[in-house]
């Protein structure tokens, strides 16, 4: 199918099934097409895929199951759409892009949850000229606000769900925001906000887990706050 | 140039490795 036909699909108003198997085949599609493919899906498909996102978001109590599933789909669709440089140049270009994988950290939805947390830490790492680790910040920072919680709240729910990639995904985004502070200051006040919220007593239990990613951030954690220490 | 792929991929094996948090 050619890009256009599935911008066609996704102006079409699909609901439950027909739509999860247009985002399937799409993210499959976005996956194995030459960049040219991408292109031609360009800002346009991009701006269908947040536009649906933002609605299940918005609707998710009408139709629970397959809507998360719809999201969690547009959210794998995203993933491949900026794996080259001109879908990450347009997705970073759109308001919505970063506010909207912000409001897919659920944890009641941990699949989900993994991959959105996964996207973020991605973006906050990413070399270019506006701090991206500052915007998806404010936009943690803007939706807590709306929903009247503590910013790293969903973080922290997220760090006591049993599931060893969503504990890893967490970790690996809270690194990515304290990583690419520049000011000292800025490091040590995101740790204390965390710990203030119960991040160290649930890092003991979770540093009894035995496995290899999860080792990964809880040690580029431990060295990161120990740096900040010694240089305090 | 605008071409590059993979860009994803390479960030996020770079975040799990912990490669992506050397200090330079």
């Amino acid at each position: 199918k050619s890009a256009r036909m599935y911008i066609q699909e996704l102006k079409s108003d699909y609901r439950d099934t027909p739509l999860l198997s247009c985002l399937e085949s799409l993210r499959v599609s976005l996956n194995n097409n030459p960049v040219s493919w991408v292109q031609n899906f360009g800002a346009e498909g991009l701006a269908l895929l947040l536009n649906l996102l933002r609605k299940l978001q918005e609707e998710k109590d009408e139709y629970p199951m397959m809507g998360v599933k719809c999201q969690h789909e547009i959210i794998r669709c995203l993933k491949a759409y900026m794996n080259n440089k001109h879908g990450l140049t347009s997705m970073l270009e759109s308001e919505e892009g970063i506010p909207l994988l912000v409001r897919a950290i659920n944890p009641t939805v941990p699949h989900m949850m993994v991959d959105a947390v996964k996207l973020l830490s991605a973006i906050s790492i990413l070399e270019h000229p506006e701090n991206l680790h500052e915007r998806v910040l404010e936009a943690i920072t803007e939706e807590a606000e709306k929903r009247d919680i503590e910013r790293f709240q969903p973080l922290i729910a997220g760090m006591t769900i049993q599931n060893i990639a969503l504990k890893g995904g967490c970790m690996q985004l809270i690194n990515a925001l304290i990583s690419r502070g520049e000011e000292l200051d800025f490091r040590i006040h995101i740790r204390s906000e965390l710990h203030r919220l119960g991040l160290r007593d649930l890092l003991t239990e979770v540093r009894t887990i035995e496995n290899e990613e999860l080792r990964v951030q809880l040690t580029v954690f431990d060295e990161q706050a120990e740096d900040d220490s010694e240089d305090l | 140039e605008g071409d590059e792929t993979g860009i994803m991929d390479g960030l996020l094996e770079a975040l799990q490795s912990g490669a992506a948090f050397k200090r330079k």
